[in-house]
């Protein structure tokens, strides 16, 4: 059966697109049936894997129920690595989503198809970063929520933002089964005191949810989105793609056993 | 009199705070009277500054008519500088000031006294990485706007959409008068080819609109708002502070010759 696992968190440049992309690819690497869902406006998720936005191409129509998911589902460069793509026009649709019925849970009905055709192991979704509409119909789909963080202070007072909103959303009846499936950190970077302190924070305060898999700083990474690759094919034995493929390997072994 | 510049960005993560809060002190610093209002409900310009968020202690209400923004204006350890903090509760003020009247121009409106007074020669904004109703409205106060421009992939990619937009809402007359005063590239690392090629590609796409200054990437910036304080005062010889200082020399020098 399909897992829809989020990459969310408010803070700004903090990883999400580059973690959903990475993450989706690895999991693709290791023959596991992967669908992304690009449900950011600025589409980056969509470049970052090399395919173009096009209008009407988006989850947009879908989450207005006005037309399927499964229509706006592109293959990629990556085998066993499908895409809906983003558009610019998604940023208009959390002004009409906001004016629809059960305008939190357009996302989810319009994932139930995609989840009931069997075809996908994971279906993981890239956020914008903000808890608005966009946001808040990802949290209300979602079997499970990894938030990157990345080693910085302005991240760190962020955290609590989102997993209280997620608590609110689950014991409020919006989703009940929402767990937090895990804390990645960032752009770790061994040799400033402030990324060691972060690391041992969110240690301390979330025991147990945070990966031991730790993504370094790597300029690798930044350059990959530009070849329209993942990193774990752009430059396979850099610091940085070895890094996502042991956390897509300590992602499924977490799964296996949480 | 007072000039109202918004530091703004869809991109997440590229330095708006960052640039709001050294960009303000640095103004400071040179005895100019600058008010620095935070419009992201992160609040990380207000805690930057080692300011704690309050319930009712942001412009909230003012954006809704029912309190003045002169009310919400606090000092900071900055001589010079003061701050209308933000508060979570901000993000809630979108979806009120949508169903609002006249809902473009309700921060133009609020700052309309805050110009009258003539007590601030700057007024900068921080503003969330969004392009939703509060940074609408801040395209719609604004005499001027600076984009903080990551030396990234993904953030070039997202120039030309705020750019537009800004065009839209001058000629659409919402706006008239705003102008695009700079673009400012941060985080810069000169060792890598990426940072290089992205100020090539902005320095030839928009010739005469990127500061000289470049902000380097510089882990005492970064620690900085962990102390409440600009980098300008937390460590004032680095090479982040110096930049910054430079960078405010800079922005007043090409404000008196444009
Ligand atoms: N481990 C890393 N090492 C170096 N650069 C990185 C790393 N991870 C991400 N980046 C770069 O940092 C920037 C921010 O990352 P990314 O865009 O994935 O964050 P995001 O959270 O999705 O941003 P947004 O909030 O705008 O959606 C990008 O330019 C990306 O290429
Ligand atoms: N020149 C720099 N060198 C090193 N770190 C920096 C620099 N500028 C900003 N940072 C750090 O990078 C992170 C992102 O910067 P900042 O929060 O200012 O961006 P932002 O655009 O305001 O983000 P958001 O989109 O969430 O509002 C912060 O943790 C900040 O401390
Ligand atoms: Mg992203
Ligand atoms: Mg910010």
């Amino acid at each position: 059966s399909c897992t829809v696992t989020i990459l969310a968190n408010q803070k700004g440049g903090v990883g999400k697109t580059t973690t959903a992309v990475n993450l989706a690819a690895g999991l693709a690497h290791r023959k596991r049936r992967v669908l992304l869902v690009d449900l950011d406006p600025q589409a980056n998720a969509t470049s970052g894997l090399g395919v173009s936005p096009t209008e009407g191409g988006s989850i947009y129509r879908a989450l207005l129920g006005e037309e399927k998911v499964i229509e706006k589902i592109q293959a990629t460069t990556v085998d066993n690595l499908y895409l809906v793509p983003s558009e610019l026009d998604l940023a208009g649709a959390e002004v009409e989503i906001a004016r629809a019925d059960n305008y939190l849970h357009r996302l989810r009905e319009a994932l139930q198809p995609v989840r009931e055709l069997g075809r996908y192991d994971d279906l993981l979704i890239d956020c914008p970063p903000s808890l608005g509409i966009l946001t808040m119909n990802a949290l209300a789909a979602a079997d499970t929520l990894v938030i990157p963080l990345q080693c910085e202070y302005y991240a760190l007072e962020g955290l609590s933002v989102i997993l209280r909103l997620m608590e609110q959303l689950k014991t409020g009846g919006v989703n009940p089964g929402i767990e937090l499936e895990g804390i990645v950190m960032t752009m770790f970077d061994g040799r400033t005191n402030l990324a060691r302190q972060v690391v041992e924070e969110v240690r301390a305060h979330f025991p147990g949810k945070i990966y031991e898999t730790l993504i370094p700083r790597s300029v690798r990474i930044s350059e990959a989105p530009s070849h329209g690759l993942p990193v774990t094919l752009y430059d396979p034995h850099s610091p940085g793609a070895l890094a996502y493929k042991a956390f897509a390997r300590e992602f499924i072994k977490r799964r296996l056993n949480p």
